[in-house]
């Protein structure tokens, strides 16, 4: 565990926090992709079915947990709770054009040809391109509310602060994981276009609007 | 490097 590790997942827990918050507060999911959010539980449920046969540590075990449990309750708050905030007609991207090749990707270029290896490359290929139907959400509607674009910002600094952790790893462990790597990169280059915006606009105090 | 994966990542 190194600093750049840490503050990656702790940005992992806040965009969550600020996620929940966001819906409870506005008690309404405008502006969320319910689709991005059941990407989520997939890329999840498909990762940490290792809880079953892999002990790493305490940290490891109760946010893996954590993860399954708030994205599935996100999914709950969107699909039960606050259903009738959420528009469907805007959130139109086609997942099975990320869920198919993700699919295809894993069987092909994997670590090894087993059942759970497979899961595992399938949900990594998958959460790269997961928050794909948010930001189409977002270019369509051309604005978002300031907390949805805060939960954005520490989504994309999480991926954003694996990649110094992996350099780090690289020097003091000796380990270099080409496949995270290179999802994780094109994970992180997928926010590169909102991050402009978000520090040219929302952090000097204005609202996030896309140029028409 | 070892090219290994580093599966106790989140």
């Amino acid at each position: 565990m190194n600093l750049f590790r840490l503050l990656g997942d702790l940005s992992h827990l806040a965009s969550i926090f600020i996620l929940i918050h966001k819906i409870q507060t506005t008690r309404s999911c405008r502006g969320i992709s319910f689709q991005t959010q059941a990407l989520y539980v997939t890329v999840f449920v498909a990762r940490y079915i290792d809880l079953f046969f892999r002990w790493i540590s305490l940290y490891n075990f109760f946010m893996k947990i954590f993860f399954i449990a708030s994205s599935v309750y996100i999914l709950y708050l969107m699909k039960y709770r606050y259903r009738p905030t959420h528009d469907p007609s805007i959130d139109t991207f086609k997942v099975e054009y990320l869920v198919g090749p993700a699919v295809v990707l894993s069987l092909i270029f994997n670590y090894k040809f087993e059942f759970t290896e497979i899961l595992w490359t399938f949900s990594i290929y998958l959460e790269a391109v997961a928050i794909l139907p948010q930001l189409f959400m977002l270019q369509r509607t051309g604005e978002a509310e300031t907390i949805t674009t805060h939960y954005l910002a520490a989504l994309g600094a999480y991926r954003a602060l694996y990649i110094p952790n992996w350099i780090y790893r690289y020097f003091t462990e000796d380990v270099v994981d080409p496949i995270a790597i290179v999802a994780g990169l094109v994970q992180t280059g997928l926010y590169l276009d909102f991050f402009y915006v978000y520090f040219t606009k929302v952090l000097q105090g204005q609202k996030f609007e896309l140029p028409a | 490097p070892r090219r290994s994966p580093v599966k106790d990542e989140l």
